[in-house]
């Protein structure tokens, strides 16, 4: 499984249309403080179906919509689609590409779509169990967060262990 | 079930100590299970040496060799349950300029099996990257990708 | 008592907007008694807006905005409450380019008054300082200070 | 008042003699992870008094004595003295030049002076007393916690301005 393209539209400060697209390899994201490369990660994070507002910084999941900014308007949704190169179908799924894509209006509604076709979100969570991908597993450390593997309670170390294996 | 989770936790102390050793270049590390007679409730201790120092409590370490031990332990984890691609958010950055490129050329090599997103401000990191994304807010409150070089003032 | 309590309240409020507007260029902050009839039990609310942005909640903040605002805070009592010297190590670190400038030059305001050790690895914070140490460790796991110059390759 | 000089023996990894000096304005500590920057700052903090193992990143307070390396033995105590200019006399005594001194030994004796005169702990704390610096106030910022000013418990927050006003 690849990472091929990220797309964003209203999704916390990226109010304008964008692609980024991946290849093998490293890519670096950089640019100065506030200019959205965190929100990046929290993009590719809530695609993924994370539920908790608090990991992606907000209080409440609306607060991931664009907000407006002193000259633009707030907007209505935030959509976010990943797609991905599924041909060692690691994705549970006949597809060589696979795009997922999630959109949460301001009115609490929410759209999820496997390849065009609406599911739901436990079908997006289920089709990333077992890829390493996720909530489970060590594949999206957030900023500040990496010390938290020393974690000075034995018993969450042990819980990291516990995912691990 | 704990016969399978010692196996585990084995391997992935065998993992922690070559990639410790491999990132601090040279020192030991191991994980400790503290109640080795329940191993399904036992806490783990992290034990971590730099190279000449004495072993002490990852406590007193500093916040550089605190960082490179829990990326250690990140990457033994990842040498042991591969996942397809990785999104690390800033992990360099208490590390020093010689950790960065002990780092980067960590990276370099476990990157031909695994995907790698990183975001940084680290130069060092940025040289050890394929590609190199930009985001900038020319207008306030607005990001958008643009194109960058190495070259341009982006780095600390 | 409660009288005492919100003058010094509202003093050390203006120090942090003042501050705040000048570390980041522009922009709003203030700080907000959660309670205002009850002052003396009340929770204190930080609201910060970076230039051109909406004023949103200080956990939607970038790391580097975090930092910068909490050092507006920390000067902000600083100007009310002054200590002789202070100690800061590493409170630059989540701090872009351009930002270190901007501490640095605040800094060197402020050390008219009063006397600071710092800290740091990023080299906009050391072009700032008067004075250079450096702590190495060439018999390892043993510290000792070392003459430095801006010079050499001590900086990220 | 203004610091002047710092001398360590055998406290953490300053196991030979060392003297800082410093000036007016702004001097910076620089050097490698793990060079011993920080515990230039731990120095100063325990110097000043502080009590708590944890506050220096030890677990008791024995961790600050230099504990040896491979190649070297442990020392049995750990010397931190401190000397200030006190011509605007900000500390409450005569002298305008002030130098506290304190020893921790492995047996867990400690000794303290104030100008060489031997003193209590409690003489030390209460000589910064109201000068800003020390416990209270906000003179020293350790690693990694700026952000802690932020606290999301507003309660906390309180403190911290209950402290500062
Ligand atoms: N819903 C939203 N609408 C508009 N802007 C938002 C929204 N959520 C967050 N932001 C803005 O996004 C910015 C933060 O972006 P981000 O955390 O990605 O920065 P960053 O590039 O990672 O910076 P740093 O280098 O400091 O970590 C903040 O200024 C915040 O106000
Ligand atoms: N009692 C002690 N005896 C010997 N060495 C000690 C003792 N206490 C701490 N150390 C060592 O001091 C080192 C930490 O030093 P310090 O925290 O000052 O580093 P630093 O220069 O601040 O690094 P960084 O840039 O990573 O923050 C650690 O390697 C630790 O093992
Ligand atoms: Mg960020
Ligand atoms: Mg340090």
């Amino acid at each position: 499984m690849l990472l091929k393209k990220l797309e964003m539209y209203g999704f916390k400060s990226f109010a304008d249309r964008i692609e980024i697209e991946f290849d093998k390899g490293i890519t670096a994201i950089v640019g100065p403080n506030g200019s959205g490369k965190s929100n990046v990660a929290d993009a590719i994070r809530w695609v993924l179906g994370e539920q908790s507002a608090k990991s992606l910084r907000g209080n409440k999941m609306e607060d991931i919509i664009f907000s407006g900014t002193q000259q633009r308007k707030p907007l209505g949704f935030a959509e976010v689609s990943l797609t991905l190169d599924n041909s060692d179908h690691a994705l549970p799924v006949d597809f060589t590409e696979v795009t997922i894509t999630r959109r949460l209006f301001r009115s609490g509604e929410s759209e999820y779509y496997i390849n065009r076709s609406s599911c739901r979100l436990k079908d997006i969570v289920e089709l990333f169990m077992d890829t390493g991908v996720g909530k489970e597993g060590y594949s999206i450390i957030g900023q500040g967060r990496i010390e938290e593997i020393l974690s000075t309670q034995p018993e969450n170390r042990r819980l990291v262990f516990e995912e691990a294996a | 079930m704990e016969k399978k989770f010692k196996e585990e936790f084995g391997i992935i102390n065998k993992h922690f100590s070559r990639v410790f050793a491999q990132l601090f270049g040279g020192g030991r590390a191991e994980l400790v299970l503290e109640d080795p007679d329940n191993v399904l409730t036992s806490g783990i201790e992290i034990v971590a040496q730099p190279p000449g120092k004495k072993l002490q409590s990852i406590s007193l370490l500093s916040g550089g060799e605190k960082a490179l031990t829990a990326i250690s332990i990140l990457f033994a984890i990842l040498e042991h349950k591969p996942a397809p691609f990785c999104v690390l958010d800033e992990i360099d950055a208490a590390l020093d300029e010689s950790n960065v490129q002990s780092f980067g050329k960590y990276l370099r090599k476990f990157s031909e099996k695994t995907q790698f997103v990183l975001i940084t401000h680290r130069r060092g990191t940025m040289e050890s990257s394929d590609v190199l994304y930009g985001v900038a807010m020319e207008e306030k409150g607005v990001s958008r990708m643009v194109s960058v070089r190495l070259e341009d003032d982006i780095a600390s």
